[in-house]
């Protein structure tokens, strides 16, 4: 493991613990997407099946079922303990044009056409969109907490290091994976037009508001 | 750790 496959995986870690302890400290949930949230504990739980069939590492082990509790404990806190603070009608993404096609598209383009294999796929693809509700519904709204956009700025940084990591890869150990590749590159420039926002208006400001 | 996959992954 390189250094930025290890910094990627505590800036998804940062992100993920952010989201939870912002929503647990204000009891409030407005101003996040629990469309985005789902689709998040469906991309874990798909992506990591293999955790009844093989073991890694204890690290791996130990940071899969960190990722996927604290993914249901924060659709938990939307969907169910801070229901009342929940933002649906702004949360107006219509998941389904982005779970089909991308199902559509695992079981079309992937390395071997077996359960486990499709699902690790479709999450792959699936979480290179997964923030798409999230981002539409700062767009709709026009503004986001600043905690909320550090939420997001780790969540971008860490699919970022991954990327840096492939490259690492490929020079030193002559290994790529198109599926991750393309689908992270997609993933990261998603985040683009946020980081610039991010880097340029989040400093010293309370919210950072994104124009439409 | 020289032999890692891509399922080695997160």
């Amino acid at each position: 493991m390189n250094i930025f496959r290890l910094t990627g995986d505590l800036s998804h870690l940062a992100a993920i613990i952010i989201l939870l302890l912002k929503i647990w400290k204000t009891r409030s949930c407005a101003g996040i997407s629990g469309k985005s949230q789902i689709l998040f504990a469906l991309v874990f739980t798909s992506r990591y099946l293999d955790l009844l069939t093989s073991f890694i590492s204890l690290y791996n082990t130990t940071m899969k079922v960190i990722y996927i509790g604290c993914a249901y404990a924060t659709v938990y806190l939307i969907y169910a303990k801070f229901k009342a603070t929940y933002d649906g009608n702004h949360d107006t993404f219509r998941v389904e044009f982005l779970v089909v096609p991308v199902g559509g598209l695992a079981f079309l383009v992937n390395h071997d056409f077996s359960p486990l294999e499709i699902l690790w796929t479709f999450s792959i693809y699936l979480e290179s969109v997964a923030i798409l509700p999230q981002l539409f519904m700062i767009s709709k709204t026009g503004e986001a907490e600043t905690i909320t956009t550090h939420y997001l700025f780790f969540l971008g940084l860490y699919r970022a290091l991954y990327l840096i990591n492939w490259i690492w890869r490929f020079y030193f150990e002559g290994f790529f994976d198109m599926i991750a590749i393309v689908a992270g590159v997609v993933q990261t420039i998603l985040y683009c037009d946020f980081f610039y926002l991010y880097v340029t208006k989040g400093e010293g400001r309370s919210q950072l508001s994104i124009p439409t | 750790e020289e032999t890692d996959s891509i399922k080695d992954e997160l």
